[in-house]
């Protein structure tokens, strides 16, 4: 038996809106630490990792490990019929293969349920292991995403280069090139305005703009994005989620021939 | 154009 109940739906109507175009299926893990989700999107160049952990809901049963593999086209079909202020709570009984929704309206006058189908989904799950990063950027995320959606405009690859004196952001394309510096900058009125760079060596590496501008798409989430390099691995792109996890994507660098 | 590297190059499946 599964039962979580989450006051602030809208955590999940944003986290599904922010993966669903990346990740066709996926399955979501739920055990009595939290409710996670890791998948690939179908070329296995980027991943997303969510994690939400039990504390952040008002009520979490999960009764046994659990794994429940899910459309996230449908999902999102449904949890966009949730308002933004209502409670979601997800059901699933043991061996079902179906899961339920609950929306109810912040003053209890409309309740509604939604039962979707489970699917099998082949379990590709990757071992992360934790990893010492050579240049960690906390910028706001509003600003990282408007460079991403500025400089695809230009060209389909961001070069993102770290030294003592900022984040470099670096195109090229037919009509020419760009380049944004974002410098260290601490000394704002607001935490979460801040650009702060935390570096052990200069790194520069080149990834696709495609996917950068889709994991943009969870900007709604959190005020910040922080960003870790290193040279020898794939770029991790991390939006927290207030009190309760977070969303991470992973993208393996372009490499030169 | 650089060769877009793939993530099972840096994770093993588990």
């Amino acid at each position: 038996m599964l039962e979580l109940r989450l006051v602030q739906g809208s955590l999940l109507k944003k986290v599904l809106e922010s993966i669903k175009d990346l990740v066709n299926d996926a399955n979501f893990d739920c055990s009595s630490s939290g409710f996670s989700l890791q998948a690939m999107d179908s070329s296995h160049v980027a991943l997303v990792a969510l994690l939400l952990r039990s504390e952040g809901f008002e009520h979490y049963r999960c009764d046994r490990n659990m794994s429940m593999g899910m459309n996230l086209g449908n999902m999102s079909k449904m949890l966009r019929c949730a308002g933004n202020d209502d409670i979601i709570t997800i059901k699933a009984d043991d061996g079902s293969d179906t899961v339920t929704f609950m929306f109810e309206s912040p003053t209890q006058d409309k309740i509604s349920d939604f039962e979707m189908k489970l699917m099998d989904i082949d379990s590709e799950h990757l071992g992360i292991p934790e990893a010492e990063y050579q240049s960690i950027v906390t910028m706001p995320s509003a600003e990282f995403a408007r460079i991403c959606k500025d400089l695809s405009g230009i060209g389909d690859t961001v070069v993102i280069s770290v030294t003592k004196e900022g984040v470099k952001f670096s195109t090229r394309g037919d009509i020419g090139t760009a380049n944004i510096v974002c410098r260290q900058n601490t000394t704002v009125d607001k935490p979460e305005e801040a650009t702060v760079i935390n570096m052990s060596e200069p790194v520069s590496l080149t990834f696709a703009l495609r996917y950068m501008n889709s994991f943009t798409k969870a900007t709604t989430l959190s005020n910040t994005v922080t960003i870790s390099l290193s040279s020898e691995l794939p770029v991790v792109v991390e939006y927290k989620i207030a009190e309760m996890g977070y969303i991470r994507f992973y993208l393996a660098p372009k490499i030169e021939e | 154009s650089p060769l877009q590297n793939n993530l099972m190059e840096y994770y093993c499946m588990v």
